[in-house]
Formats: C-alpha cells, sequence, structure tokens
C-alpha cells in the first residue's frame, strides 16, 4: 500500500493511497486505504498522516484521523504516530502496523508495532528520496 | 533552507518512484508526457493534491512492489480489484474508491470523485461504472503474477483466508506458516 503526504510551496496539505488491498480477501472487501482518517488523513491547518498495516483492525481506529488531531492538541509528530500506534496494539497485540505523521510545519516521524517499518521523504532542494526505518514500539 | 516543498510516503525500494514523481510535480518538472491542454489535472501549476494525485500514478504505473497497481493481491475469485483515496486538506474534501473493478487509474477516479462529485467513496461495480463514463478504460487486472499466487494459493490443503469460524480453519499454525500474511 501506498499512502502519499504532499505540502506544496505555499503550505497546502494533501494525502493519498492507492493499493491493491490484502492477498486473497473475501469478494467485496474494501481496505483501509479508502476510508478517510484510516489510510491517510490531512488538515492544512495541521498536519498529515500515511498508514500502512493489517487493515482490517486499523480502519476501527481511524489512526491517521487519530494522530492529526492529536498534534491540533499538541503533540509532536513523534508522540502522535506512537499515541495511535499503541491504541490499536493495546487492543490487538499481534496487530502490524506503520504510520508515518507530517506536522505543518515538515517535522516528520514514524511509529510501527508488529514490524519494521520504512518510509521515504524528500523536500526542499534534495536530489533524491531518503528512507527512514522505523523500530517496531 | 526551507523543507518544502515536501512529500513524505510509506515504505521505501520501489515506492520512491511515488516520491519523486509528487516531488517533481511540485518542483515544477512533472515528467508526465500528456499534453497538458487535453489533461483535466494538469501539472502546470501543480498544487499538493495534484502532486498526491502524481505520486500514485506513478505508483500504480509502476506497480510498487505489487501490493499498488493492477495485478496483485488477488481475492479468493483470483481477482484484483483496488482502493484510493485522496484527500485535500485546504477544505477537507474527500475522494475516495473501493472495490474498484477492471478500471487500473484507481487514484485518478478518486481524483475524479473529489472533484467531480459530491460524494466521497464509491465502491465496486458502481464506481466502474463511473469511471467508464469518465473515460477510464476497462481491462483487466490479473497478471501472470496474481494468476500463479491465487491458483498457488487454491492447491494448498488449508486456505490461509480471512474467514472465521470455518473450516479449513484460518487461525491452524500449519496454515498460518504455509502463505505469508496478507496485509494493505
Amino acid at each position: 500500500t501506498l499512502s502519499l503526504i504532499a505540502i506544496d510551496a505555499r503550505g497546502n496539505i494533501a494525502a493519498g493511497t492507492t493499493t491493491n488491498g490484502a492477498a486473497h480477501k473475501i469478494p467485496g472487501r474494501a481496505g483501509d486505504a479508502a476510508i478517510p482518517g484510516s489510510g491517510a488523513y490531512a488538515d492544512s491547518d495541521v498536519g498529515a498522516c500515511g498508514a500502512t498495516g493489517d487493515g482490517d483492525i486499523m480502519m476501527r481506529f481511524l489512526p491517521c484521523y487519530q494522530a492529526v488531531e492529536s498534534m491540533r492538541r499538541g503533540m509532536a509528530p513523534r508522540d502522535a504516530a506512537r499515541d495511535a500506534v499503541a491504541r490499536m496494539a493495546a487492543r490487538y497485540p499481534g496487530v502490524r502496523a506503520g504510520l508515518v505523521v507530517v506536522s505543518r510545519d515538515g517535522v516528520h516521524a514514524g511509529a510501527a508495532c508488529g514490524w519494521e517499518f520504512q518510509y521515504a521523504w524528500r523536500g526542499g532542494g534534495m536530489e533524491r528520496a531518503e528512507v527512514v526505518v522505523v523500530e517496531a514500539l | 533552507p526551507s523543507p518544502f516543498p515536501l512529500v513524505v510516503n510509506t515504505w521505501a525500494g520501489p515506492f520512491t518512484v511515488a516520491t519523486d514523481a509528487a516531488f517533481l510535480a511540485l518542483a515544477g518538472n512533472s515528467s508526465s508526457s500528456s499534453d497538458p491542454s487535453s489533461d483535466p489535472f494538469s501539472l502546470s501549476a501543480a498544487t499538493a493534491i495534484d502532486a498526491v494525485h502524481a505520486g500514485c500514478t506513478a505508483c500504480e504505473a509502476a506497480r510498487c512492489d505489487g501490493t499498488v497497481g493492477p495485478g496483485g493481491s488477488p481475492d479468493e475469485a483470483c481477482e484484483t480489484t483496488l482502493d484510493a483515496l485522496l484527500i485535500d486538506g485546504r477544505t477537507l474534501n474527500v475522494g475516495a474508491v473501493a472495490g474498484l473493478r477492471r478500471v487500473a487509474a484507481a487514484a485518478t477516479v478518486a481524483r475524479h470523485v473529489l472533484e467531480l462529485t459530491g460524494h466521497s467513496l464509491l465502491v465496486g461495480d458502481q464506481a466502474t461504472a463511473y469511471a467508464v463514463r469518465h473515460g477510464l478504460a476497462e481491462e483487466n487486472l490479473s497478471s501472470a503474477e496474481s494468476r500463479a499466487a491465487c491458483d498457488a494459493w487454491r492447491a494448498r490443503g488449508c486456505l490461509p483466508n480471512f474467514r472465521a469460524g470455518v473450516v479449513p480453519d484460518p487461525d491452524d499454525p500449519e496454515c498460518a506458516a504455509a502463505a505469508p500474511r496478507a496485509h494493505d
């Protein structure tokens, strides 16, 4: 699953997802990527979030909505990402989830549980994308 | 130095094609070869939503690690279906599709839902019909890889699927070990 966040030069924020979902799913199943606040969320006044993982669990927690709202209430991106992941892990200890959260001023951080998660980023005058490895909580 | 424009996305490796496509769209160096005059979502003055669309579209075309775009993650019936979403953080407007059948450009359909409807989410065959009415082509989303994966899954004695309370039991440890755990 791709979940992507973009902030343009004017500070406008958008987010999106695209995926072919989980393999061997029951026909008709929709994953979290299509659910606002689960696979992605963005508010230009605050920041944005992208997510990947066990979508059937993640859509029950709207982790990206949670993370953005946590930033609105003052949390730093890293803390907001970890809080959203921890809420899922508390109820589903085996869940695999990865979140990347970006504040409106461009600070980004990730959190994961159940696996080692990676995210890529490119900003300003960077010539190529850089990769951040996020260890599981 | 300013951190903007800025693109951040899940995963690395093949997924950086999306990072680069979105970043270059914002930087005004779109690699799109389409005629801007015929492109309803021209990147000539790319905004954040243009960049997200460009990044998602690039990943779909590249079939990033097999989990994005056509030809991956077959369902029980061996069909590949797609989910996509775009959200504009200025307006909190959302366009999304789920269980999209036979149309490869899922992010583009989501863009149409975002900008050309008052809805947020279209699903299944009716999302396909909407996409076709907007000029997108219907095609078979299977690939040799997805057909092989589905055949192998069906050939196993235990089906590591998403059903619960049925036989074979997908939670049986032997079944769980027979195939990697699928995820979004």
